[in-house]
């Protein structure tokens, strides 16, 4: 079992796969895994049980509470920018915002950007009918950035305090779509320039390494200001959001745990750590 | 990782030679170090990894590499071998029946493209001259419907979908259709599911048992990350899965997943996705997703 002052390798092993298991990646698990080497050596922890609270706790030194405090704009209306690659649930964490910040009395108006794929209007037009909010939508072949356009004109002329656009997916190597949302961008600062005041990238929680690029170019490319982390109801741990960390900085936010508009947690390190390190 | 395998493993063994020494099996054991991050970096999941390496760590200490002049290309390319003879063979082709319907069942986690694949796969069916039908069993999902019949109206493809009743009586209602009108390939598609949802898994369950699907083929998403080898086994353990479809591969995920898959269901990976428009469909190539997962 525990070998003098080093951990054995088979505690080595099952906390690597379990590291690993939760898409952390093989580099920050084998960092990980040297750090409870360390701390075991200098005796910061005494027995292999104590290894998942002794990285719980360095890992949550990335995630300040603070900074996963949604952002609101001075004077209203606050306007929230929904990206990420195909299928990740844009549409239905836009749902659940709108639901969420309606609960607290805000007036909430949603924007149905995604003027490309199959039906993906009528998707959020049924949402904003079920969470009882309003929504804007281009006429058939309208261009996302015109759609934008018109829901900030609305939002300003309406006095609503908070303004969520869904946008089409699109993955981050496709440099036309990637051109689009910053357009996009730019068209919202045209009417609201300090906007947009987030800009949220909603991530599946069952991605793996791959999770590190998309963070990488969405923040570079259309300035992301936080994570949505979806599905987190499966079997899957999210890990790759630790694995970004030593490539970009940008906090989670939220965290979705299913398909209903009541299925959305503000983000909470302990809970999320707890999951992954068991 | 910038460099390729091949640079960081010549790299490695070029060190060994500068030192004026052979390449020993230790040598080698080291170099397949490197091998096992790259797979793991490329989200091959670790059981799978396990498995695979010691399959290649045999072959590895072998004359060839231990002999060769440049042993990182030996090395790499028994990894590559490997990585396609695990990842081919089977039944690649859609087994299309002669007699009566077609009935090819979608199945898969939420958001893993099953709707636009179900319809490419009719694109691709009625350019071969069949007549599908496309049915619409995602009762689920705001708009899912909407959704199957803009596509199946682009392709000129009719739609069959019912409101009223649950999504297994679709199923059955839609191949009765099919008989009746002619159609001689029914193309289920399916709401996304968790593998741990038991109502929903037994939903899926119920939809294989009333209409014997010919083909049910799990959709499953290039970027997913570990998690493929649980989903996989959980969809294969409960359903005769027989084929996989790889979606969002024209995306830069190194798609190690499609490795997991195979090995924990053993079924063929028969088409991928490479694209979001209808004609966006290929064969699945073992030696090009080789190259790939490899980086
Ligand atoms: N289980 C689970 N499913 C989710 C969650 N979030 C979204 N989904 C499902 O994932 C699927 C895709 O969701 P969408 O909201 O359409 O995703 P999207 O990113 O808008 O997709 P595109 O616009 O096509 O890129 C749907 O079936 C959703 O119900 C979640 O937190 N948990
Ligand atoms: N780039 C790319 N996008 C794809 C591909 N396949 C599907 N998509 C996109 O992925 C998103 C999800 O596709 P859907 O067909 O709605 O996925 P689904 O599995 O039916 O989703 P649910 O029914 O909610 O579980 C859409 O934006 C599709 O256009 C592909 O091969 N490449
Ligand atoms: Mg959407
Ligand atoms: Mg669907």
């Amino acid at each position: 079992l525990l070998v003098g002052r080093k951990l054995g390798e088979a505690e080595c092993d099952e906390l690597r796969a379990t590291l690993i298991g939760a898409d952390l990646g093989p580099r920050l698990a084998e960092d990980l895994v040297d750090k409870a080497q360390g701390a075991f050596k200098d005796r910061a922890i005494e027995s292999a049980d104590q290894i998942a609270q002794f990285l719980k706790a360095e890992v949550k030194k990335q995630f300040p509470p603070q900074d996963s405090a949604p952002r609101f704009a001075d004077e209203a209306p606050t306007v929230i920018l929904i990206v990420g690659v195909n299928g990740s649930g844009k549409t239905t964490t836009t749902a659940k915002l709108a639901h969420f910040y309606k609960q607290q009395g805000q007036k909430v108006l949603l924007a149905a950007a995604d003027t490309f794929r199959a039906a993906a209007v009528e998707q959020l037009t049924l949402w904003s009918e079920r969470v009882g909010v309003e929504i804007v939508k281009g006429q058939q072949g309208a261009k996302p950035d015109s759609v934008a356009y018109t829901a900030c004109e609305k939002a300003l002329a309406q006095k609503f305090d908070l303004l969520l656009i869904d946008t089409a997916g699109r993955l981050h190597n496709k440099k036309n779509l990637m051109d689009e949302l910053e357009k996009i961008t730019r068209v919202i600062k045209k009417k609201v320039p300090s906007g947009p005041h987030e800009v949220l990238l909603v991530l599946d929680g069952t991605t793996g390494q791959n999770a590190v690029r998309q963070a990488e170019v969405f923040t570079g490319g259309a300035g992301v200001t936080g994570l949505v982390i979806t599905k987190l109801d499966g079997t899957a741990k999210g890990g790759a959001v630790l694995a970004m960390r030593s490539e970009v900085e940008v906090p989670v936010k939220w965290i979705g745990l299913g398909e209903q508009m009541t299925d959305l947690k503000p983000f909470d390190a302990d809970s999320f750590l707890d999951a992954i390190f068991g | 990782m910038f460099e390729t395998l091949t640079e960081s493993l010549g790299s490695f063994f070029s060190k060994i030679g500068a030192k004026g020494r052979k390449i020993t099996e230790t040598d080698v054991k080291e170099g397949l170090r490197t091998v096992r991050m790259a797979l793991l970096e490329a989200d091959v999941a670790l059981p799978v990894v396990k498995t695979f390496m010691d399959k290649v760590g045999e072959k590895a200490v072998g004359q060839a590499v231990l002999e060769s002049v440049q042993p990182q290309e030996q090395l790499v390319k028994i990894v590559h071998d490997e990585l396609i003879d695990l990842m081919g063979g089977g039944e690649a082709q859609l087994v299309l029946q002669n007699q009566g319907p077609t009935i090819i069942m979608m199945c898969g986690l939420q958001g893993s493209g099953k709707t636009t694949t179900t319809a490419k796969l009719a694109n691709r069916l009625k350019a071969k001259g069949r007549k599908p039908l496309l049915v619409a069993a995602d009762l689920q999902r705001p708009a899912a419907v909407a959704q199957l019949k803009v596509l199946g109206e682009d392709l000129d493809v009719p739609v069959f979908s019912e409101s009223g009743v649950s999504p297994p009586d679709v199923c059955v209602h839609a191949v009765a259709h099919a008989k009746q009108t002619g159609r001689d390939i029914v193309l289920l598609d399916t709401a996304g599911r968790l593998h741990i949802d038991d109502d929903l898994m037994k939903e899926l369950e119920t939809v294989q048992q009333r209409t014997q699907p010919h083909e049910i083929l799990l959709v499953v998403d290039a970027m997913v990350g570990q998690d493929a080898v649980q989903s996989a086994k959980e969809f294969d353990a409960r359903l005769p899965i027989s084929g996989v479809i790889l979606t969002k591969l024209d995306g830069d995920a190194r798609g190690g997943a499609a490795l997991s898959v195979k090995h924990v269901t053993g079924k063929p990976i028969k088409f991928v996705g490479v694209g979001e428009k209808l004609d966006r469909l290929e064969e699945f190539h073992p030696e090009r997703m080789a190259t790939r997962i490899l980086g």
